[in-house]
C-alpha cells in the first residue's frame, strides 16, 4: 500500500506544484516508485514534467468523473521511477459537476485506493489547486497525510488557520485517520526579516509539524520547469536540489518510524 | 458612473491582491475616489488594508447572496478616498450556492451597478480568487475591463491562454463590452533571464496590452500588508511605490483618452 500525501494550501503561488514535482523526483532518485496525481486544472505539474497537452489522453478528470481505471491514466515521465496522472483544463468543470454527485468527496479515494492495488508505488503525491474546493476536498479524503507548503510571507500565514479548520472538518466527517505529514517553508530568504518572522511564528505555533528542511528561494528552481525537468535533474548541485533531497530524507525517515 | 476593473488571473500568487491594494491607493492618492471589492474568500485585500475579521459586519457574501445593499457593505479604510467591501471565508460557500441560481453570473453586476448609483466612486477594483470559478466569472461580468497581473515566471505564462479563452466566452455570452485594461508584469527582476524572457514573450504576443510600467520584486511591497498599509504609505520612496504610482498614471491616462 503506497503512502498517499496531498500537497495542499488554498493560498496561491506558495510552491505546491514545485514541491510536488521536486519532492517526487527526490524520492524517486532514492530508489522509490512515485506517482504524481495532478489535480489542478492549470496542469502545471504535468507541464513541469514535460507531458505536452496533446499527450494527455486520459486524465484525472477521466479518473474522477468518467471512472477510467488508474492504470489507463498513469503514464511515465522522463525521470526514472516517477509516473504521473496528468490533468487538463477539463478538470475545471469537474468541480461544478461534482456538486450534485452523492459521493462527491469520495470519488478520488475510491479511484486511487482501488487503482494502486496492482501497481508498486511507494508514494503518491497529489498536487492540489489553490482553493478549498471539491477537488481539494477529494484529495484530503483520498490522502493518508497532508504536506503544507508555507511561503515565508505575510498573506501565506493568514490562510493557515482556515486550512487547519478544513482539515479538522474532513477528519470528523470523511477521513478520520488523516494526519499532517508536515509544513515546509518555501521560497525562504534568510536575509529577509519577514521570512525569519514567519519561520519563528510557524515553529512557535506548529512545533515539530514544521520540517527542519527549509526550501530556499533559488532561481534554478523556477527555471527548471521551462526545461520540463525537476530541479534535481536540471541543476543537481543547486541549493534548491539539495533542499528537496533533504526534505525527501526527512519524510522517508519519518515514514519508516511510524 | 465609475470605471469597474476586475483584477484576474487563475494562477495563484501572481500579485492580484497586492496590485488591487496598491493601485487602488495610488489612484486615491491622485485625488480619485476608489472602491476595492474583495471577492476572495481568503480576504487578503481586507486584511492588507487593516480591516479586522470581527469588523467585517456585512461582506461581499451578503452583497451577492443575501442581496444586502452596497452602501451597507462598503466601509472606509485608513487611507483617504479608499473604501472597501470586505470579504470573509463565508464567501467560499458562495461558489457552491451559486451553481443552482438562475442568474448566477449576473449577481455581482446587478449589485454593483445598482449600488454605485448614489456613491461618487471614480474607480472600482475587484480582487479575484485564484480560480476561474463562479466568483471570478461574476467579477468578469460586472467589470468594464480586466487587469491581468502576470508574474515573470514560466507557469504564469502558461495560464494566460486559458484566461484569454474564458474572457472570449464571457464576452460572447454575458458581457459583450468587456475589454482588457492591460497586462502588468509583477515581481519583475531584471537580473533574471526568465523574467526578461517572459517580458519578451508577453510583449511579442500581446503588444500594447502590456503596460509600460513593470512592478519590480521589492521586499517593501511584501512587508507593507503586515503593517496593514499600502506600500505607498508604508514606504513612499520604495521602488514598489514608484511603480504602482506610475501604473496608476498609465491607467488614468488610458481611461481619459477613451
Ligand atoms: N524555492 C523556490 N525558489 C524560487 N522560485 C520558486 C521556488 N518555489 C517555487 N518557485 C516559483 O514560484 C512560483 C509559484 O510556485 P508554484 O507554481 O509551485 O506554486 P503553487 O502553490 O503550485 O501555485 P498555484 O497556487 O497557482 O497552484 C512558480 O513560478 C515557481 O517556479
Ligand atoms: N512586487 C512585489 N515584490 C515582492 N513581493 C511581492 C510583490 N508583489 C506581491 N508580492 C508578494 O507575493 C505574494 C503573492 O502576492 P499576492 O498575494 O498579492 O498574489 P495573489 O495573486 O493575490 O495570490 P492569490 O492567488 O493567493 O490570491 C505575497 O506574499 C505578496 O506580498
Ligand atoms: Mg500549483
Ligand atoms: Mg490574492
Amino acid at each position: 500500500e503506497p503512502h498517499i500525501i496531498a500537497v495542499v494550501n488554498q493560498k496561491g503561488g506558495v510552491g505546491k506544484t514545485t514541491t510536488t514535482i521536486n519532492l517526487g523526483a527526490a524520492l524517486a532518485s532514492k530508489g522509490l516508485n512515485v506517482l504524481i496525481v495532478d489535480l489542478d486544472p492549470q496542469g502545471n505539474a504535468s507541464t513541469g514534467l514535460g507531458i505536452e497537452p496533446e499527450d494527455r489522453e486520459f486524465t484525472t478528470y477521466d479518473l474522477i468523473i468518467e471512472g477510467t481505471a488508474l492504470a489507463d491514466v498513469v503514464r511515465p515521465t522522463k525521470f526514472n521511477r516517477l509516473m504521473i496522472a496528468p490533468a487538463t483544463t477539463d478538470l475545471s468543470s469537474a468541480d461544478m459537476q461534482l456538486v450534485s454527485h452523492e459521493k462527491r468527496i469520495f470519488l478520488l479515494q475510491k479511484a486511487l485506493r482501488e487503482g494502486v492495488q496492482d501497481q508498486k508505488f511507494d508514494f503518491v503525491l497529489i498536487d492540489c489547486p489553490p482553493s478549498l474546493n471539491l477537488l481539494t476536498l477529494n484529495a484530503m479524503v483520498a490522502a493518508h497525510a497532508l504536506l503544507i507548503p508555507l511561503q515565508s510571507e505575510f498573506f501565506a500565514l493568514e490562510g493557515l488557520s482556515q486550512l487547519m479548520l478544513s482539515i479538522r472538518e474532513i477528519r470528523q466527517t470523511a477521513n478520520p485517520d488523516l494526519r499532517i505529514e508536515g509544513v515546509v517553508l518555501t521560497m525562504f530568504d534568510a536575509r529577509n526579516n519577514l521570512a525569519r518572522q514567519v519561520e519563528e511564528d510557524a515553529r512557535d505555533n506548529l512545533g515539530d509539524l514544521v520540517f527542519k528542511t527549509k526550501i530556499p528561494r533559488n532561481v534554478r528552481v523556477s527555471e527548471a520547469p521551462s526545461y520540463a525537468m525537476p530541479v534535481i535533474q536540471y541543476d543537481p548541485t543547486s541549493r534548491g536540489s539539495v533542499a528537496y533531497k533533504s526534505l525527501a530524507t526527512e519524510i522517508m525517515k519519518q515514514h519508516s518510524e511510524r
